[in-house]
C-alpha cells in the first residue's frame, strides 16, 4: 500500500494547478523511490514530469508499484478543500480503485477525509535522454513570467537567443516587435533575485509563448526557475518543488523548426 | 514560417 505524508498541502495544489490546463488525465506513479508523473499535452508539443521524492514526504510508504490514474480536474475540486498549510495524507490500496486524500489543520483541530475516484490510464512514457545543455539559465520565476507574459501580448512565439552578450527574448508581431535581454547578475543581499547564466555554445531557438506562458503558472511554486537550451533539442524550464534535491516539476517544449 | 516540432521527435521510447 502506499501512505504519503505532506507537510504542506500547498505543494500538491500548486503543482495541480500549475499543470491542469496543459494535462488532463494522468498517472502518478508511485513506487518505493517516491512519486512521479509524466505526461504529455493533447497536441504532444509539451512534456510534464514531476517528481516528488520519498525523503519530500514524511512519513513515506510504498510496498510495491502502484499507478493512481487521476483526473486533474477532479483532484483540483478535491484539493480545493485542503488549506495550503494543511497536513496532507495519500493512501492507497496496492490495486486501488479510490485514493484517499486526508487534510489536517496545523493545530489538528479538524481533519476532512475525501476519496477520490481512479481511472485506467494508458499513457506513454518517453525516454529523457541526459543532455548537457549548452545554456543554462537561473532566473527569478516571477521575471520569466512577466517576460513571457509581455512578449505574447505581441507575438505567437518567441527566439531565445544565449550568446557572451546574455540571454535574448525576441518576439515580432503585427504590431510591431520586442526583446527582453538578461545578464548575468548577483544581488548579494537578496540571492533569490540572481541571474546567474551559464554558456558553453550559443544556442537560438523559438518556441511558442502559449506553452511557456503556461508552464509559468508553476511560478508560484519556487522563488527561481532554471530554463536549459541547447540548440535542436525541447527546452527545459524546472522548478524546485522542496529544498531536498530531485523533487521537482519540470516541462519540456519542442522548438518551432525549419523555416 | 517555422513549423511546430513535436516532443515525441525528440524523446522516444524509454
Amino acid at each position: 500500500m502506499l501512505e504519503a505524508r505532506l507537510d504542506q498541502a500547498e505543494i500538491l495544489k500548486k503543482v495541480v494547478d500549475a499543470i491542469k490546463d496543459l494535462v488532463q488525465d494522468c498517472n502518478f506513479d508511485c513506487n518505493d523511490s517516491g512519486i512521479a508523473l509524466q505526461a504529455m499535452d493533447n497536441s504532444h508539443v509539451a512534456l510534464v514530469s514531476m517528481n516528488l521524492q520519498a525523503d519530500s514526504f514524511a512519513p513515506y510508504r510504498c510496498d510495491r508499484n502502484i499507478a493512481l490514474g487521476v483526473n486533474l480536474t477532479s483532484l483540483t475540486k478535491v484539493l480545493r478543500a485542503a488549506q495550503n498549510t494543511d497536513i496532507l495524507t495519500l493512501r492507497a490500496l496496492d490495486a486501488p480503485d479510490s485514493l484517499n486524500l486526508v487534510f489536517e489543520s496545523q493545530d489538528k483541530d479538524r481533519i476532512s477525509e475525501y476519496d477520490l475516484k481512479l481511472m485506467d490510464i494508458d499513457q506513454e512514457h518517453l525516454g529523457i535522454p541526459e543532455t548537457e545543455y549548452a545554456a543554462t539559465i537561473k532566473m527569478p520565476s516571477v521575471e520569466f513570467r512577466r517576460i513571457c507574459t509581455d512578449l505574447m501580448a505581441l507575438s505567437e512565439s518567441v527566439t531565445i537567443e544565449a550568446s557572451k552578450d546574455g540571454i535574448k527574448f525576441t518576439c515580432s508581431g503585427d504590431i510591431g516587435n520586442g526583446s527582453v535581454t538578461l545578464r548575468q547578475h548577483t544581488n548579494v543581499e537578496n540571492e533569490k533575485e540572481n541571474i546567474e547564466i551559464e554558456l558553453s555554445e550559443p544556442v537560438a531557438l523559438t518556441f511558442s509563448l502559449k506553452y511557456l506562458v503556461n508552464f509559468c503558472k508553476a511560478a508560484g511554486l519556487s522563488n527561481t526557475v532554471t530554463i536549459c537550451l541547447s540548440n535542436e533539442v525541447p527546452l527545459l524550464v524546472s522548478y524546485a518543488l522542496t529544498s531536498k534535491a530531485g523533487s521537482n516539476l519540470r516541462f519540456y517544449l519542442a522548438p518551432k523548426i525549419g523555416d | 514560417p517555422k513549423q511546430q516540432g513535436s516532443i515525441t521527435s525528440f524523446f522516444g521510447a524509454p
